[in-house]
């Protein structure tokens, strides 16, 4: 409306200009929040290590150009459910000589209203030495008590060479989604004398990582008779 | 659509540019570095709605359907014929968005993960009348 004046549509006197802005900014900031289901900004994160970013996302340019059949956007902003693609990387947990356990976070607020399409975990191996080496990855899912942990899947890899794995944890996360804390447990077990299967530090470009495809659950319909 | 012009009148879209660095969001949102809200603002032509089929717009001619004919009278003597429906008051047309467009973000969610996700129809590219 014009300034001063009175807002045909809105019913009220027209904002100040001031107040307008701040008005328009409270939207703007209440509209981003609603719309990915936060109930405030996220506090301060904590940034992934560059060089751990970089390489994670080589690898996902990578693994899109091996798998063309790979998800595909809708075609058509709008057409689809608003989708969210999702990179974690790993939280170190505990570890012996011969095993080491990562923990993987999902956002409730993600977790609670979307369903998973599709997940995938990236692992790198160091030099395992001479032939292939045994190695058998775990995943582990909080018992519905919380207090335990149970086996959701075990799958055992001949590692040949150094370099990166890939391994479908769909079925594992999609499990996850309807838990009331959505974290997922990977423990890797190696040969006795392989040392530790990850690198040496967080900070390192080949930590492991998860990334997911999630769309938003269809809203339910109401059938009336 | 029609851009907001100074003191335009008349229904147009208004440009507002929230800066995320201005808000204090850039630490979350990695990209992009603001959004587009943009609003409709501005004045509808009248539709006057009292004159049956004299519409100006679909909207207008749907409320200007005449009201079907009352059922016929039960045989007792008839009630007191009913008094004449009050002519609709004018409606009003609105400066509505028509034509929006997502809003692509790439943030760091409460876990530190990295989450890309498009919003649907978050952006207004374009505003018109009912």
């Amino acid at each position: 409306a014009a300034k001063g004046g009175w807002c045909p549509a809105c019913g009220v006197a027209a904002l100040a200009p001031g107040a307008q802005r701040d008005a328009l900014l409270a939207l703007a900031k209440q509209s981003i929040l609603a719309k990915l289901r936060l109930p405030a900004r996220p506090s301060a994160p904590q940034p992934p290590a560059r060089g751990a970013l970089l390489a994670a996302l080589r690898r996902m340019r990578a693994q899109r150009s091996d798998t063309p059949g790979m998800l595909r956007e809708p075609t058509r902003p709008g057409m689809g459910l608003q989708r969210y693609e999702i990179l974690s990387f790993a939280e170190s947990g505990s570890s012996t000589s011969r095993s080491v356990r990562l923990h993987f976070r999902f956002s409730q607020e993600v977790a609670g209203s979307t369903e998973i399409l599709q997940a995938t975990l990236y692992l790198f191996w160091a030099g395992p030495g001479a032939g292939a080496q045994p190695v058998t990855v775990r995943l582990l899912q909080p018992d519905p008590a919380g207090l335990n942990t149970t086996v959701a899947s075990e799958t055992r890899l001949e590692v040949q060479r150094s370099g990166w794995t890939t391994l479908d944890i769909g079925a594992a996360v999609r499990s996850l989604f309807g838990q009331e804390t959505p974290r997922l447990t990977v423990e890797l077990e190696v040969p006795e004398d392989w040392g530790s299967p990850l690198p040496s530090h967080h900070g390192d470009s080949h930590w492991p990582f998860v990334v997911a495809q999630a769309q938003a659950r269809t809203p339910h319909r109401v059938h009336r008779r | 659509g029609v851009d907001c012009g100074a003191d335009s009148r008349m229904c147009c879209r208004q440009e507002f540019f929230v800066d995320f660095k201005e808000i204090g969001w850039e630490d979350w949102i990695i990209q992009p570095e603001g959004y587009h809200m943009n609003f409709c603002a501005g004045l509808c032509p009248l539709h006057m709605a009292s004159v049956p089929g004299l519409a100006a717009s679909f909207h207008t001619a749907v409320l200007n359907r005449p009201p079907p004919p009352p059922p016929p009278p039960p045989p007792p003597p008839p009630p007191p014929p009913p008094p004449p429906p009050p002519p609709p008051a004018a409606v009003d047309s609105c400066c509505v968005p028509t034509q929006r467009r997502p809003l692509s973000l790439l943030y760091y969610d409460r876990d530190s993960n990295i989450v890309k996700t498009d919003i649907p129809d978050m952006i207004v590219d374009s505003c018109g009348c009912t």
